[in-house]
C-alpha cells in the first residue's frame, strides 16, 4: 500500500526493497515513540508519509541541507523603531 | 500585536514547493521571503528563481547544502537580481550559474537582519508582522515522520539543519503556534505547512531568524 500510495517502483524481490522495508519498519517503531508524548488533540502526530522508507541518515543527507550560523542576540527595538 | 496573523491572508505567500532530493532548503526559504516582501511592497506576487540561488550563490554548496545568512549576504553584496521561476526553472540539482544582463528585470534585496530571538519570541512575532515572512533555521530530524498538528517535543535547539519560512502565528487556542511553510511539497504535514509551539524555542525556531528588506 505504501509503494502504491507514494509511487515506488522497486520490486519486492530486489535488494532495494529489503533495505526500504527495514527503514519502513524502523520508522513505525519511531512513530510509536514519537506519538507517546502528547495526548492533546492539537499535538503533533507522527506516522507514515513519503519519507517512511528512507533511513534517518538518507533523510538527513537528502533533505536537511541548512548550515547553522550563530546570530547576534536580538537586543530589542530602537527608540526610532 | 494581533492574536493571530498570517501573511497568506494578505496574498503575500507563494504556494508550497518541493525541493525534491536536493538539500536546497536554504535557497527556498530565502527566495520565499524575498518574493513575499516584494508582494507586500505592492508588486504582484510572483515566484522567483530558487535555482538561480542554488547555482550562483558560490559560497554555498547548491544541493549539498548552504547557509541562509551567506545566501542573503551574497544577494545583498552583489545586488543580484532574482529572475522569475519560469525564466530559470528549478531542476533539483546544482548546475552552472546562468547570468542575465544588467537590464534584465528582477528583484534585488537592499538589506537583511539576522537575530537570535531565543527567549524573545514575542519580539519575533513583532518582526513578522512588521517586515514580512521570516527565514529561520530549525532542527528538523523528527520532521521525517511528521503528519500534522503542533510540534511541542522531539526536536532540539542549537542543532539546526533545515531552513524554513515563518509566515504567521496563532495564539488564540490552548497552544500558541508558528505557521511555517516547508519546501517538501503539499503531501507533507498540513498541506506543506508545519505548526510549531511558540515559546521555549522549540526546534530552535528562534535561534537564527532573518528578515529581508527590498
Amino acid at each position: 500500500a505504501f509503494r502504491k500510495q507514494f509511487h515506488r517502483t522497486y520490486e519486492v524481490s530486489s535488494e532495494e526493497f529489503s533495505r526500504r522495508h527495514l527503514s519502513f519498519q524502523r520508522a513505525t517503531i519511531r512513530h510509536t515513540y514519537l506519538n507517546s508524548f502528547s495526548t492533546e488533540t492539537q499535538s503533533a502526530k507522527y506516522g507514515i508519509n513519503q519519507f517512511s522508507d528512507l533511513s534517518q541518515e538518507e533523510f538527513r543527507d537528502l533533505y536537511l541541507g541548512a548550515v547553522y550560523e550563530r546570530a547576534p542576540l536580538f537586543s530589542g527595538l530602537s527608540v526610532k523603531e | 500585536l494581533p492574536d493571530k496573523f498570517d501573511w497568506r491572508d494578505k496574498a503575500a505567500v507563494a504556494p508550497v514547493q518541493d525541493q525534491q532530493a536536493c538539500g536546497s532548503c536554504w535557497a527556498f526559504s530565502v527566495v520565499g521571503a524575498i518574493q513575499s516582501v516584494h508582494a507586500i511592497g505592492g508588486s504582484q506576487l510572483e515566484q522567483l528563481s530558487v535555482q538561480q540561488v542554488v547555482d550562483c550563490s558560490y559560497q554555498n554548496a547548491g544541493c549539498n547544502g548552504g547557509s541562509t545568512t551567506r545566501a542573503l549576504n551574497w544577494l545583498k553584496q552583489t545586488r543580484m537580481k532574482l529572475v522569475t521561476q519560469s525564466e530559470y526553472p528549478y531542476k533539483a540539482k546544482t548546475e552552472i550559474c546562468h547570468f542575465f544582463s544588467q537590464s534584465h528585470s528582477g528583484v534585488a534585496i537592499k538589506n537583511f537582519t539576522t537575530h537570535d530571538f531565543s527567549g524573545q519570541e514575542k519580539a519575533m512575532m513583532g518582526q513578522l508582522v512588521q517586515y514580512g515572512p521570516l527565514v529561520a533555521i530549525v532542527d528538523a530530524v523528527s520532521w521525517q515522520d511528521y503528519l500534522g498538528g503542533i510540534i511541542q517535543h522531539h526536536c532540539s535547539s542549537q542543532w539546526s539543519n533545515h531552513a524554513i519560512l515563518i509566515v504567521g502565528y496563532d495564539t488564540t487556542g490552548d497552544i500558541p503556534y508558528w505557521i511555517v511553510q516547508n519546501s517538501w511539497g503539499t503531501r507533507w504535514g498540513n498541506e506543506g505547512y508545519v505548526y510549531i509551539k511558540i515559546g521555549g524555542n522549540i526546534c530552535g525556531i528562534a535561534d537564527s531568524v532573518a528578515a529581508v528588506f527590498l
